[in-house]
């Protein structure tokens, strides 16, 4: 492999400008999606799709002709597409080309992306012909992988990616065909966006929803965002609550007035069914460990539910503020964590509970800093007692991880 | 069979784009025949093909194989 570059970032936007006209534009979006994948699985970088705007990324298709580009293409063949490395971002494919997928004919635009984006993370060609980064398209490969020098150069810019998921999770990753989208929401900024649900779930990943779109948070950073419905079929986006059961491995999603079960990722037969007992729309859901109960929140009350036995709510709503003091009320989300804690989210603000379910001191604090590792907020939005080291502002994520490490040591503190 | 100059000049052409070839910085424009010879070589190595450093028929037609545009760091000389 040859490095040409590499980006002070690990986090990136991308932005797709146009689309080519020999492909279905949600075929074309899959698998230009699929390409920020294969790269996003084997190195510790997020992509983020912005619709509007700047980007760190910019994908683009045009012809022999181009008001923004010095290089024209060549017609059908040939050269069949350029990048700028980083951190310039462009990326051009030739418009003239015959954009395939899943077929032997024409040119398979999801490799031919992931090329390109090697480029554009700052990977030079490749010596190994049968390497994606090889400067001559060798083909359509049906079960298309990542070479090993491939992945060796992007870890020699970005370092491993620290797997966040063992290997019995494997068989519960994405299906590698991209699912055809049904027309997802805009994809939310998790460093702005008010949380629809949180969950600790299944082997400790901690889950974000927010819209049609669900993430992991990591202490190392923040996996890619794929829309809810890929990783958990017939589940719709905007939910209201999510809660994972260790003692029943069950993960009940909530909205409306339905609910939702599934094993992993596949839905229990019977589901979804109406929620009839407690109150539709609910703000958030948890898991108890110490008395292994969920409980449901809506405005100012909860309700206390095992799972298992039939439960009597004739007694509630009960006030939240009774069991939970000094939570807010009508939380967006709620989960029980991996440290013993309970954490309420509401707005752009996160409270820590111990164990005596009592607010913890210096709480709120700023969600999008602690827990999704965005750049700090502005002093003045710093939660007064909070021990979260004030930073300057608008300061990115730079080489020398100072940012990165102060976000990680915020973030150690509330981790710890 | 005796390549035509038109087929010589898309040779050289494809050289020098993909980085096999540098335009030399003073002096004349024209290619001395050793740096034509040279940069074949590495292109030939670089696409597994039989390294003879002549435009044989193999070579050209690897050179019509569509590919990506930027260059290839595969010359040595013009590496540097």
């Amino acid at each position: 492999y040859l490095l040409l570059g590499r980006w002070r970032k690990k986090h990136l936007t991308f932005r797709i400008l146009n689309m080519p006209s020999t492909l279905p534009p949600h075929t074309a979006r899959a698998a230009l999606l699929q390409a920020f994948q294969y790269w996003s699985k084997v190195a510790p970088l997020t992509f983020r799709e912005v619709q509007a705007g700047w980007a760190d990324i910019r994908l683009s298709f045009h012809g022999r002709q181009s008001l923004y580009c010095s290089k024209n293409f060549d017609g059908p063949g040939r050269v069949l597409a350029h990048a700028d490395i980083p951190e310039l971002g462009s990326v051009h494919f030739d418009e003239d080309e015959l954009w395939t997928e899943g077929t032997y004919q024409g040119v398979n635009l999801r490799i031919i992306a992931a090329h390109e984006l090697g480029h554009a993370l700052g990977l030079g060609h490749s010596r190994y012909t049968r390497a994606l980064m090889a400067p001559v398209y060798t083909g359509y490969r049906p079960h298309f992988k990542l070479h090993p020098d491939d992945v060796a150069g992007i870890q020699a810019l970005y370092g491993k990616k620290i797997p966040e998921i063992n290997d019995e999770e494997e068989e519960t990753e994405l299906p590698t065909i991209p699912q055809m989208p049904r027309e997802p929401g805009p994809m939310p900024d998790p460093c702005s966006a008010e949380l629809d649900a949180m969950m600790l779930g299944p082997r400790g990943k901690t889950y974000a929803f927010k819209g049609s779109y669900v993430w992991t948070v990591t202490d190392s950073g923040l996996g890619p965002l794929f829309q809810v419905s890929a990783l958990w079929e017939g589940l719709p986006g905007n939910l209201d609550a999510a809660v994972y059961s260790p003692r029943t491995q069950w993960i009940h999603f909530f909205k409306g007035d339905k609910v939702w079960r599934y094993t992993n990722f596949k839905m229990s037969p019977g589901f979804p069914k109406k929620l009839k007992r407690v109150e539709p729309n609910l703000d958030a859901a948890l898991y108890w460990p110490v008395n292994q109960k969920v409980f449901l929140f809506k405005g100012s009350g909860y309700w206390q539910w095992d799972e298992l036995a039939r439960t009597d709510f004739s007694h509630y709503p009960k006030p939240i503020k009774k069991l939970f003091t000094g939570v807010p009320e009508q939380p967006s989300a709620a989960m029980s964590w991996q440290d013993g804690r309970v954490y309420f989210f509401k707005g752009k603000q996160y409270w820590r509970l111990n164990r005596q379910l009592l607010v913890e001191k210096g709480y709120p604090r700023d969600t999008a800093h602690n827990w999704m590792h965005c750049n700090p907020q502005t002093p003045d939005t710093t939660p007064s007692g909070g021990n979260t080291t004030p930073s300057a502002t608008g300061t990115d994520y730079s080489p020398t991880g100072t940012t990165l490490d102060t976000t990680s040591s915020a973030l150690d503190s509330t981790l710890n | 069979r005796a390549l035509g100059p038109a087929e010589k000049e898309a040779a050289v052409d494809y050289l020098l784009q993909y980085g096999y070839l540098q335009k030399p910085l003073e002096g004349p424009d024209d290619f001395r025949p050793e740096d034509i010879t040279e940069a074949l070589r590495a292109f030939q190595e670089a696409s597994e093909l039989p390294v003879s450093g002549q435009l044989d028929d193999a070579t050209r037609a690897r050179m019509r194989q569509p590919r990506c545009g930027l260059e290839d760091p595969f010359n040595q000389k013009t590496l540097k």
